[in-house]
C-alpha cells in the first residue's frame, strides 16, 4: 500500500521486535514452567507411592490372613468327602465341555494341547480345592506378583529420571531468577553453561 | 567490563551450550520410553483383578495352567453344588473356618481391587512425566534455536516489507490488511489481519508479530 511510508513501515517492525523479543524471554519462562510441572508432578507422585505403599501393606497383610484360613481349613478332616467326590464327578466333564467350547470359539487357536492339559489338571485336582475357593486364592496370588512387577518397573524407571532432572535442575540455568528480564548478561558466551540471567549485585561485583 | 545490554536485551549464549541440557533430557526419555512397550506396562485395565477378566486373559490363562477353565464353574450345576455344600452337621468348626477364609478372600480382593487402582493412578504419573519430558526437550529446542538467531547485533528480529489492504475483488476478506513479514532468517511470511482490528488498534503490530511466531515455530517444528 503506497499510503505506508517507509519509516512507518520501520516503527511497524520496531513494534513487531519488541513483541517477538517479549516471546523470546517468555520462551525461556517456558523451559522453566515446564520444570515446576516436572518438579510437581514429581512431588505427587511420591505422595502417591506412601499411599500405594500403605495399600501393599494392607492388601498383603490381608492375603497372609487368607491364605492362614486356608492352611487351617486344609488341616481339619474333610467330613464331606463322599458327597464332594459324587458332585465332583459331574462336575468335571461339564466343566471341561464348556471350557473346551469357550477355547475354540474365542481363543481361535489350537485346542487339542490344552485338552490334554486340561484334563490332566482337573484329574489332579480336588473338589476341595473348589470348595474353599482356591482358584480365587491363586488368582489373588498371581494378581500380587504381577502388581509387585509393574510397580518395580514403574520405580526403576522413576528412580533413573528423577536423578537426571535433579542434575540438570541443579544447573544454574534453572535456579538464577531473572531480577529484570532486561538484564541478560553478555557474559554468557564466555561459560559452558548458560547463566545468563544474574542479580545486579552479581554483575556490579 | 560490562557490555552494552542492548534494548532488547539477547539471549546472550551459544545454543550449543544447551548440547548437555539436550543429552540429558533424552536420557530421561530413554529411562522412560521402553518400560511402556513391555507387557507390564500395558496400561492396567480395570480387569486387572476383575472377577470377569476381558477374554484374551482368559485364553491365556487356559493355555498357561487351565486355571481359566475354573472361571466357569458357575456355568454347571453340579460344580456350583460343590461350593455350597455344608459340612457344618458333622463339624462345625469347619463351617466356622471356611466362612472366616471367604470373609478374608473377599476382603483381600476388595483391597487388591483398590491396589489396582492406585497403581493406575501410578502409571498416569508416569505418562504425565514423560508428555512433560517431551514438552521441555521441545521447548528447549526452541530456545537453543532462538539462541542462534540471536547471537548477532540486530536486534530487530522482525521487518515488515509491505503492508496492503483489500477490496473485494481479490480472495482475502474485503477491508483485511495483509502484512508480509520476514522474522529472524525466515522467508516471507503474510499474516493477514481482519478488518475488527484496524492498523491504529494499538495490539495490530502484537498481533502481527503473534501470527508470525507462530507460523515461524510451526514450520520450524515441521
Amino acid at each position: 500500500d503506497p499510503l505506508v511510508s517507509d519509516s512507518e513501515l520501520q516503527e511497524m517492525s520496531n513494534q513487531g521486535s519488541k513483541y517477538i523479543n517479549k516471546e523470546i524471554q517468555n520462551a525461556v519462562k517456558g523451559v522453566k514452567e515446564i520444570k515446576n510441572l516436572i518438579e510437581k508432578t514429581n512431588e505427587e507422585r511420591k505422595t502417591l507411592l506412601t499411599t500405594l505403599e500403605k495399600a501393599k501393606k494392607k492388601k498383603e497383610d490381608a492375603l497372609e490372613e487368607t491364605k492362614d484360613s486356608e492352611l487351617k481349613l486344609k488341616a481339619l478332616p474333610q467330613v464331606c468327602n463322599e458327597t464332594m467326590m459324587a458332585l465332583w464327578e459331574e462336575c468335571k466333564p461339564c466343566l471341561k465341555q464348556t471350557c473346551m467350547k469357550f477355547y475354540a470359539r474365542v481363543c481361535r487357536s489350537g485346542s487339542g494341547l490344552v485338552g490334554r492339559q486340561l484334563e490332566e489338571f482337573l484329574n489332579q485336582s480336588s473338589p476341595a480345592y473348589f470348595w474353599m475357593n482356591g482358584d480365587r486364592i491363586d488368582s489373588l496370588l498371581e494378581s500380587d506378583r504381577q502388581q509387585t512387577h509393574v510397580l518395580d518397573a514403574m520405580q526403576d524407571s522413576f528412580n533413573r529420571v528423577s536423578g537426571i532432572m535433579d542434575t540438570l535442575f541443579q544447573d544454574r540455568f534453572f535456579t538464577q531468577e531473572p531480577q529484570d528480564t532486561h538484564y541478560f548478561s553478555r557474559f554468557g558466551l564466555l561459560l559452558r553453561w548458560p547463566h545468563f540471567l544474574y542479580p545486579k549485585s552479581r554483575l556490579v561485583r | 567490563s560490562i557490555l552494552p545490554l542492548s534494548p532488547f536485551g539477547s539471549l546472550g549464549f551459544h545454543d550449543d551450550m544447551f548440547q548437555p541440557f539436550f543429552e540429558m533430557i533424552h536420557q530421561a526419555q530413554e529411562a522412560m520410553e521402553p518400560h511402556f512397550h513391555r507387557p507390564a506396562f500395558q496400561p492396567l485395565g480395570k480387569d486387572f483383578t476383575k472377577e470377569v477378566p476381558d477374554n484374551r486373559t482368559v485364553c491365556k490363562e487356559i493355555r498357561r495352567n487351565s486355571t481359566g477353565c475354573l472361571r466357569m464353574k458357575d456355568q454347571c450345576e453340579k460344580c456350583r453344588e460343590i461350593l455350597s455344600v455344608d459340612c457344618s452337621a458333622n463339624n462345625p468348626a469347619q463351617a466356622k473356618l471356611r466362612q472366616e477364609l471367604n470373609d478374608s478372600l473377599q476382603v483381600a480382593e476388595l483391597l487388591t481391587q483398590k491396589y489396582n487402582e492406585l497403581l493406575q493412578s501410578y502409571q498416569r504419573k508416569m505418562f504425565s512425566t514423560s508428555s512433560l519430558l517431551n514438552q521441555l526437550n521441545d521447548q528447549f529446542s526452541w530456545v537453543s534455536r532462538l539462541a542462534n538467531l540471536t547471537q548477532g547485533d540486530d536486534q530487530a528480529y522482525l521487518h515488515v516489507s509491505t503492508v496492503s489492504t483489500h477490496n473485494s475483488d481479490s480472495d482475502t476478506p474485503s477491508g483485511a490488511t495483509e502484512v508480509v513479514v520476514k522474522l529472524f532468517d525466515s522467508d516471507p511470511i503474510t499474516v493477514i489481519m481482519p478488518e475488527e482490528v484496524s492498523r491504529d488498534n494499538p495490539k495490530f503490530m502484537d498481533t502481527v508479530a503473534e501470527k508470525a511466531l507462530q507460523e515461524y515455530r510451526k514450520k520450524n517444528r515441521e
